[in-house]
């Protein structure tokens, strides 16, 4: 498969708001998230996997200057859902592939994760689209984690700084 | 924010594969998707969580006939972490708004949530990017969500049928 990654990017200021143990019935996420439109929080991804216990995980991601609105958000949330576990990470960047025809992400995946696990950084989540492969990795290893992408597609022109 | 959705599609036949408690620590995503290179296993959408255990729960998603391959490979990463428990669900479908501008996703997953939630349609797992926000869906309600969502972004012209 003809990989085209055209750019890496790297978004430095990235705050996860992580909801585990949240009931995975319907109406839940749209509770959640008319709560976080109401207090006009701007979110950038949103992930959730579920587990074999009937319960899900649900996190999202705003900029780090969002977080403590966000945490009062979900404080609501909590409240609904006292099993529910909340945890924070404002220690977060964004190192993503950006690129077109990606029609899997099987090579462009296995490729960006060996670049990152060669240089000793954590993933801590991971996200897709049909353009974009992102993963979470802690801030102080941003730089790092741009650069080992970057070498791993072979891009000679300089990666580009902010999200892509 | 003005929310410029131009589209919403339906990936009907979609498998999602779901490793849950596999060790957070550097390596284990590009060992996993090694192999999934190996076998030429085409994934869809690559999706992680982590939880304050100190593992994570990483899934992808297939079309539905290389489900079969796809859980050779993932036997094989159970022989290496016993630990880890492995999931599958072969009768998913996912629902995808599509738009451009979406610097937030908050309003449009507001919105899509929303007409989920009051169709009675429960959300498996979501990933967003920057022009898209799709959730996993069960198969056999794949039509009735696309209704509802395309009607909660009061899109006029008729829906486009496979994944966008
Ligand atoms: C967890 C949450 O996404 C739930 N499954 C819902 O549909 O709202
Ligand atoms: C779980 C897996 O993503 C691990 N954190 C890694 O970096 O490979």
């Amino acid at each position: 498969e003809e990989i085209v990654i055209s750019g890496v990017s790297l978004k430095k200021d990235v705050a996860q708001i992580t909801m585990d143990h949240v009931p995975n019935t319907p109406g839940i996420a749209a509770d959640i998230f008319s709560r976080v439109a109401k207090a006009n929080i701007i979110v950038d991804d949103i992930i959730q996997t579920e587990h074999e216990s009937g319960c899900a995980t649900l996190s999202f991601t705003v900029d780090s200057g969002e977080l403590k609105a966000a945490q009062k958000v979900v404080a609501e949330v909590k409240a609904n859902w006292p099993g529910c576990k909340i945890s924070y990470d404002n220690e977060l960047a964004k190192v993503s592939a950006v690129g077109v025809g990606m029609r899997s992400h099987t090579g462009v995946a296995h490729s960006m994760f060996r670049a990152l696990a060669q240089a000793k950084i954590n993933i801590n989540a991971i996200t897709t689209s049909e353009i974009k492969l992102s993963c979470l990795i802690s801030r102080d290893q941003g730089p790092q984690a741009l650069r080992a992408v970057h070498k791993a597609f072979n891009l000679e022109s300089a990666p580009t700084r902010q999200g892509l």
